[in-house]
């Protein structure tokens, strides 16, 4: 459990922020996903870490000196998980999505205190394309039929039920991701399989805009939204963009959208080292930064409002890195390799 | 980016468009 120096390979110069190595963990089974919940302990609450395989989720929790321990392991073996859904802000609870190709479930995995038991509880079934979990124990989902879209928000009870349905206007296109715009509660943002960001009204359910932004960088999708100064910045990643002459390999974008008139404009660029690094394959984005899974199997970190990368974790001996989440606020990063190693980062 | 390049901009958006949008 030594600190493990990095040798970090930057296009511009040294770095000012690093990844410091912090702990690391095994799980036995390969990995899907990997995230970390806030879980309530003696005299508060602590950060644990979910891990995912294909048919079981566990629960780590942290032991002195920088050392985890398997304290739950929920079995799923009926329906394949394919991701953890972070819900921000909640303790006690992780949310999974199931399903073969596309999700076709949603779980709620928790610790119920009345029963002093861990158990599982089924929030939607559905062909669904999209789903993201929101502050205040909200989840919204797409799910798509052969004749209509459908979008819901669900407000979540903290004993696995769900309280309350909102039905959300559906735009015409599917909808492929979706970010809570940070400060307003009723405001949410969503990005289409035809190149629109879509915004909706929470509370009513209407469909605001549907702001097409073109062509040039296809499928897109969201991972956070802001408002500032009456124009609503939104984060997006390209995870199948390919290399252009002009701007290289690119990852993530800032993009300043006026609501009020649909027009749009490029704010930051974030383009993938130049050299072996390889293409963007998924990421995760909190506030201003950026960290990503490259094709070479190494992970990228970016400041997105400098468009400049910060720290790059080379994939090691032991193997490629796979997954890249942020936690505690942006200040750990979780690095998942297939085998379930998961190490954390300090940023 | 400026505000000839988006247009006119409201501070007030969401409520607007909120109040424009078809129930």
């Amino acid at each position: 459990d030594v600190a493990e120096p990095l040798t970090p390979v930057l296009p511009d110069g040294p770095r000012e922020e690093s990844l410091q190595f912090v702990s690391e963990l095994k799980d036995p089974s390969c990995s899907v996903d990997v995230s970390a919940v806030w879980w309530a302990a003696a005299g508060g609450r602590e950060l644990r870490v979910v891990t995912a395989s294909e048919s079981a989720v566990s629960l780590w929790e942290p032991r002195a000196p920088c050392c985890w321990a398997r304290v739950h392991t929920w079995r799923l073996p009926e329906i394949p998980v394919i991701q953890i859904v972070p819900l921000p802000d909640t303790c006690n609870l992780v949310c999974v999505a199931l399903g073969e190709l596309e999700i076709g479930e949603i779980r709620l995995l928790l610790y119920s205190s009345e029963t002093d038991s861990f158990k599982h509880s089924l929030v939607k079934t559905g062909n669904i394309k999209a789903v993201v979990g929101l502050k205040d124990w909200r989840l919204v989902s797409s799910s798509r039929t052969m004749q209509e879209q459908q979008v819901e928000m669900v407000s979540l009870s903290e004993t696995g039920g769900s309280k309350d349905w909102q039905t959300l206007m559906p735009p015409e296109e599917t909808v492929t991701a979706f970010a809570e715009v940070e400060g307003m509660r009723e405001a949410l943002v969503g990005t289409t399989a035809g190149n629109s960001i879509v915004v909706w009204n929470l509370k009513t359910g209407q469909l605001l805009r549907n702001m097409h932004v073109g062509y040039s960088y296809p499928a897109f999708i969201c991972h956070r939204a802001y408002s500032d100064s009456g124009l609503l910045f939104v984060v997006l990643s390209h995870p199948h963009a390919k290399e252009s002459e002009s701007c290289g390999s690119p990852a993530f974008r800032v993009v300043a959208f006026n609501p009020r008139t649909g027009r749009s404009a490029g704010v930051m660029f974030s383009c993938v080292p130049p050299g072996p690094a390889g293409r963007y394959l998924e990421g995760d984005v909190w506030d201003t930064a950026g960290a990503a899974v490259l094709t070479s199997g190494a992970v990228a970190v970016w400041d997105l409002l400098r468009g400049r990368c910060t720290a790059v974790l080379p994939p090691g001996p032991a193997g490629h890195w796979a997954l890249a989440r942020w936690a505690a606020g942006g200040a750990v990063l979780l690095a998942g390799r297939r085998d379930g190693t998961v190490q954390l980062y300090r940023y | 980016c400026s505000e000839s390049d988006l247009g006119p901009i409201s501070l007030n958006w969401f409520e607007e468009l909120s109040a424009e949008a078809p129930p």
